[in-house]
């Protein structure tokens, strides 16, 4: 399996590029994009022959070009159909939040438990009870389920979605959620960006 | 500055000797570190040496003793107090998230300028309004502010957290922030999680 690392470095690579694009830039050699990143070049030229020679030596790179080559590697050139399970804050907050929508992200409905939440529309998405998912999915099929429910419930709410032929899992709740090896669980954990802000602060004095 | 991607890497080693740790674990060497981690031996060794020396070459590093040394790298041997601006669907997601105390970061007030919002008490921590914000911070300071506002509201948000010399800012809003070099500033953006979710839901079949 590919380390979660080395994708981290293609989705950086993906970000710095699309940066470099808005500001109307068409070429970029190896050695500036990886500073750009703050990895070193040979790591970048490394990760890119990985997947299939890309780029002229000694001229760089074309920006749209290799944007393109990036999201073909990591399967964001496509649209995704996801199933939100726990519309409570962070649920409401990914439902609002436009930048996935923008990136090809998109819900096509939302459980939860909670009477009154349920029947509500957030963003062109409906609130569907959490016992209605298998007959929703037919309606609307999806390949990824995000979990932003209580700890509590997310190992249950994880059994359903395998059930359902989910295979791709993001889950927010701070549990590690057993699964089969044929069905891909992602963990977020925000503390890792608050390490980063205390690591700059500690060394501005 | 040392790169973002090298502090990912910290704070990644991090979390596996805690997880290690939970296992009842008390030795590893720097190989295995590196294979649980994703990254190359060599890349890990170069990673710690960069911040003084650790560990006996052939016996291995003590779990506990090299978490500690991480965590005094890392700046999260201590505590930190935070602010947080706007108590929307994002912000009360971050007030109850429990993780955050547990590693010593802890919201000290919040601020909104949604009237129904004001002088709510969310797991312990107060919403006043956003005009109250100097004369709070001398009664709580505070380091870190976290941006959990409408991206317009961003920018005049931050340059009040540092008129009030707020000096680390994490910031949720999908905007650049411009800010002063003595400030640190480091942006989310949930979205390459998704992108790293792709990337092997893609290689899935
Ligand atoms: N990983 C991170 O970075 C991060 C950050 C913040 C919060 N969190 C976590 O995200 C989760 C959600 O946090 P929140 O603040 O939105 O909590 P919340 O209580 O506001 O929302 C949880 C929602 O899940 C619903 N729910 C409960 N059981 C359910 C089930 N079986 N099926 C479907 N829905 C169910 C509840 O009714 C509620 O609406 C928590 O586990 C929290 O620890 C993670
Ligand atoms: N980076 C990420 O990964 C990520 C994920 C989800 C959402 N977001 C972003 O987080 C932000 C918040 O999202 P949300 O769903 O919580 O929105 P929300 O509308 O629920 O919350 C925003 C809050 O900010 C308050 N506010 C507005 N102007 C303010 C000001 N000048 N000072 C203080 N408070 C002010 C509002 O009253 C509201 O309570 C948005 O910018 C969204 O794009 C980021």
């Amino acid at each position: 399996k590919i380390p979660g690392i080395t994708v981290y470095r293609l989705a950086l690579y993906a970000r710095t590029l699309e940066k470099l694009l808005e500001e109307g830039r068409d070429l970029i050699s190896s050695e500036e994009l990886a500073r750009e990143c703050g990895v070193n070049s040979a790591q970048l030229r490394k990760d890119l022959s990985y997947f299939g020679q890309f780029g002229v030596r000694g001229v760089g790179y074309s920006i749209p070009g290799l944007l393109k080559h990036i999201r073909r590697i990591l399967g964001t050139e496509r649209e995704w159909f996801m199933v939100l399970m726990g519309a409570g804050h962070l649920g409401q907050a990914l439902l609002n939040y436009e930048f996935l929508p923008k990136r090809g992200f998109k819900f096509v409905a939302a459980f939860d438990v909670d009477e009154e939440k349920i029947g509500r529309v957030i963003n062109d998405v409906y609130i569907y009870h959490v016992n209605q998912l298998s007959w929703v999915l037919r309606e609307h099929p999806a390949e990824i389920g995000v979990i932003a429910t209580p700890a509590s419930a997310a190992q249950e709410v994880a059994d359903l979605l395998i059930e359902n032929k989910i295979k791709g899992i993001l889950n927010f709740a701070p549990v590690r959620i057993k699964h089969p090896p044929n069905v891909v669980v992602e963990n977020s954990d925000l503390t890792i960006l608050f390490d980063k802000l205390a690591f700059y602060l500690k060394r501005l004095d």
